[in-house]
């Protein structure tokens, strides 16, 4: 028997939209530990790891751990069906072929019941390492999703490069080139609004812009993301879900040929 | 742009 309850049911219908163009179907994994997914996109460029800690819940009870084969795209179109300020809960039979979502309204003055087929899904769980990064950059989300669209507007690939300076990204195209470089600030006047780089060693990387668009999708998530990079690892951008976990995206890199 | 590798290059199934 699964029932969790979320008060704030609008994170569930964000992190749908923030993973379901990355990912088709993906096991949701349930716990003691909380609500997590493990997915990689078709092409095995890019994963997407999810934690919604138990204690995040206003009710979480998972019997015995649990694995829910889901459509993205169906799940998103189940949610979509909740209010923004709905109170949302998934619940699942031990053994059942199905998942319920239900949505409450704040005045419980309307109670929907969507019911959605489990699916089978073959996929491989990958053991991700704590790994020491060479740089970690801390910025808006807002800003890193701004600078991702219009750098994919002139290149296809972005490099990203860690100085003393700052943080540089750069693309080239047909049409040109574009070079956008953030330096260290932490006199705002909000602690989000901060641009914030530990910096071990230089470090510079090569990413597909598509993919790093496609991460953006989590910007409603979380005001700031954090971008870890190392020379010799997939890049990592992370949304932290308030008070509840995160979305992690890893993106492999572009290597020399 | 150089050549795309993939997340299995790096991190292993469990």
């Amino acid at each position: 028997m699964l029932e969790l309850r979320l008060v704030q049911g609008s994170l569930l219908k964000k992190v749908l939209e923030a993973i379901r163009e990355l990912v088709t179907d993906a096991n949701f994994d349930c716990s003691a530990t909380g609500f997590s997914l493990q997915a990689m996109d078709s092409s095995h460029v890019a994963l997407v790891a999810l934690l919604l800690r138990s204690e995040g819940f206003e009710h979480y009870r998972c019997d015995r751990n649990l694995s829910m084969g889901m459509n993205l795209n169906n799940v998103s179109k189940m949610l979509r069906c909740a209010g923004n300020n709905d109170i949302i809960t998934v619940k699942a039979d031990d053994g059942s072929d199905t998942v319920t979502f239900m949505f409450e309204s704040p005045n419980q003055d309307k109670i929907a019941d969507f019911e959605m087929k489990l699916m089978d899904i073959d996929s491989e769980h990958l053991g991700i390492p704590d790994a020491e990064y060479q740089a970690i950059v801390r910025m808006p989300s807002s800003e890193f999703a701004r600078i991702c669209k219009d750098l994919s507007s002139i290149g296809d690939t972005v490099i990203i490069s860690v100085t003393k300076e700052g943080v540089k990204f750069s693309t080239a195209g047909d049409i040109g080139t574009a070079n956008i470089v953030c330096r260290q600030n932490k006199t705002v006047d909000k602690p989000e609004e901060a641009t914030i780089i530990e910096m071990q060693e230089p470090v510079s990387l090569t990413f597909a812009l598509r993919y790093m668009n496609s991460f953006t999708k989590a910007t409603p998530l979380s005001e700031t993301v954090t971008i870890s990079l190392s020379s010799d690892l997939p890049v990592v951008v992370e949304y932290k879900i308030a008070e509840m976990g995160y979305i992690r995206f890893y993106l492999a890199p572009k290597i020399e040929e | 742009g150089g050549k795309q590798s993939t997340i299995t290059n790096f991190f292993r199934k469990v």
